[in-house]
């Protein structure tokens, strides 16, 4: 069996303007170095080598997760992340999740949360959202943070430009945004 | 919307993804990165010698309403992978010209994109597993970047 760990990360299918390439190309290479030095250090499984991994993609403020994420229509920042073991086949998932500066590993937490049935023998659940899903947060000491703090000045930047199109539409046009505005 | 596949020291295999969503989206929504089998998917076989991870990106609601991560897996799973070759090349382009070349409604909505990393493990010399990386992607680009304790200078790439 090979003892090599192998990680590939990706920052988004959509369009990556030439601004902010190098940015989002250093974004990725520190995550492939830094989860492996941490599989090499301290947890070598796939999990912990993925969690880590996103956890420094979403720290990063040119990529579409976590701190830098795109805003909602009130100018708020919610996230989605999901994470899933080849081996067991468990996932863990959060959605709509507000003040966790990492949801990956928030939903890493509700995967291993769910391994095993409940005291009452109930199956434990593979998705919380929302305040629930903050909730679980705190309970489980993982990072929260003030939800503004997840907020970028680049995303506002875009959100501002977008949002008075929207309220202002010019001529009566229907607006329309721009197909990366309209990924995941 | 961000993702990483893993094949860790003892053969094992993760998938994630972690996404902010669609701009000036409604609040309370959740694209693919929240929903079991949309954005993220990981198997192996107990020999451990066979397996993927993908982690995908894209037009939300089309992956949520395909089930994308999971019907890659379950078509990488086809019975033609207990010993006979699977064309992953192909799977690709029939999965992706099935889901994500026509909008599914007819009212002028943008094209259903989506992209894929994909980690497989393929039978090398002496029937060891080898990783092997596959992306795809209906978008204009997609930005990856891959490395291993082997190579740990990372590669990475804004393929166009």
């Amino acid at each position: 069996m090979s003892t090599t760990v192998y990680i590939a990360v990706h920052g988004g299918a959509g369009y990556h303007g030439v601004p902010s390439e190098q940015n989002v190309k250093s974004a990725l290479k520190r995550a492939c170095a830094q989860a492996l030095q941490h599989s090499s250090l301290h947890d070598s499984s796939a999990i912990s080598v993925v969690e880590q991994a996103i956890s420094i993609l979403e720290d990063d403020e040119y990529l579409n997760a976590g701190y830098g994420s795109n805003l909602t229509i009130d100018g708020t920042v919610e996230c989605d992340a999901a994470v899933m073991d080849g081996l067991s086949g468990d996932f863990g998932s959060v959605g709509a999740l507000s003040g966790v500066k990492n949801p990956i590993q928030l939903a890493s937490a509700v995967l291993r949360h769910s391994r095993e049935p409940d005291s009452l023998g109930r199956i434990r659940p593979m998705t919380l959202v929302a305040s629930g899903a903050h909730a679980f947060a705190s309970s489980q000491g993982i990072q929260t943070v003030i939800p503004n703090e997840m907020v970028s000045p680049r995303a506002i930047r875009e959100w501002q430009k977008w949002k008075s199109r929207l309220d202002h539409p010019t001529n009566g046009d229907q607006v329309s945004l721009p197909q990366d505005a309209m990924q995941d | 919307t961000v993702g990483a596949v893993a094949w860790d020291n003892e053969g094992n295999l993760a998938a994630g993804v972690s996404s902010g969503g669609l701009l000036l989206k409604y609040s309370g929504r959740i694209g693919e990165a929240a929903v079991y089998g949309a954005g993220c998917w990981a198997q192996q076989s107990l020999s451990k010698r066979d397996g993927m991870a993908c982690s995908i990106s894209g037009a939300g609601e089309h992956i949520v309403r395909s089930g994308l991560a999971r019907i890659l897996g379950e078509a990488l799973q086809s019975p033609e992978s207990d010993g006979g070759e699977v064309d992953i090349h192909q799977v690709l382009l029939q999965v992706f010209n099935q889901k994500f070349t026509e909008p599914l409604h007819q009212r002028g909505e943008l094209m259903p994109n989506a992209g894929v990393v994909l980690l497989t493990k393929e039978r090398g010399e002496d029937d060891e597993a080898v990783p092997r990386l596959w992306c795809a992607f209906t978008t204009e680009s997609m930005a990856v970047a891959y490395a291993s304790t082997r190579k740990p200078s990372p590669k990475v790439s804004i393929l166009r």
